[in-house]
């Protein structure tokens, strides 16, 4: 779950992928 | 007089600043006013989530931004991630939302659990930038400025990001001399917010931990 990722694990997801797809 | 690139900066910054927000399905459930201590503190968590996607993609957007060192830009984004959230959040307040739905969002704030010594400040910037009447363009600028913040812990090419927020503080200078021509202190005021939201920043850590305590 969301709640277990830090913030640090969130950018990277984020950074990687594309948040429209 | 803003330039032409200078206008275009403002307009690209703008629009993603525009695109890029809180999906409206979770902002809706957020205005549900039944909820139990663990349905709030799994929807918060989902939001500041959601949050942190949003203002990824926005970043992303920024000119330049891509084109830093990957692990400058994780750098950027840690540190100021914090700060953007509550800067957008400062403006989700400071609107005049439909009757009630204020009261049912610091309802749930105040009930998070975290205590009232790390809320009540928080509320209080909330306030203090209410009272500058902010335009969505210096929201969105102010946003980007406080991203592009040379001087994060871990940065390593500071000269780098200078080059990009530099032109940020510009377009935003002459914009609030454009905007408030009877307010000449108006971008100094909404610099010194930039300090307030430091300060905030360095709280959430502790705010944090007293939120998982309880």
């Amino acid at each position: 779950p969301a709640s277990n990722l830090g913030l640090e694990d969130i950018i990277r997801k984020a950074l990687m992928g594309n948040f429209d797809d | 007089e803003l330039t032409q690139e200078q206008l275009s900066l403002l307009n690209y910054i703008l629009d993603a600043y525009n695109k890029y927000r809180i999906p409206l399905d979770m902002t809706k459930s957020l205005l549900q006013e039944q909820f139990s201590a663990d349905e709030n503190f799994i929807l918060l968590t989902e939001m500041a989530t959601s949050h942190v996607q949003v203002l990824v993609e926005f970043t992303k957007r920024l000119p330049g931004f891509q084109s830093l060192d990957h692990e400058d830009q994780i750098a950027l984004l840690k540190g100021s991630a914090v700060e953007a959230m509550f800067l957008r959040s400062a403006q989700i307040f400071t609107r005049k939302l439909p009757h009630g739905h204020n009261e049912v969002l610091e309802d749930r704030i105040r009930k998070s659990g975290i205590s009232d010594e790390y809320i009540t400040p928080m509320f209080n910037f909330y306030k203090s930038i209410g009272e500058l009447q902010m335009t969505q363009e210096e929201h969105a600028l102010l946003t980007a400025i406080t991203i592009l913040s040379p001087d994060r812990p871990f940065v390593k090419d500071v000269l780098s990001v200078e080059r990009l927020q530099e032109p940020m503080l510009e377009v935003l200078h002459t914009f609030c001399k454009l905007h408030h021509p009877h307010d000449p202190q108006h971008f100094a005021r909404l610099l010194g917010r930039l300090t307030e939201l430091r300060t905030l920043n360095h709280h959430h850590a502790e705010m944090l931990m007293s939120w998982r305590m309880n």
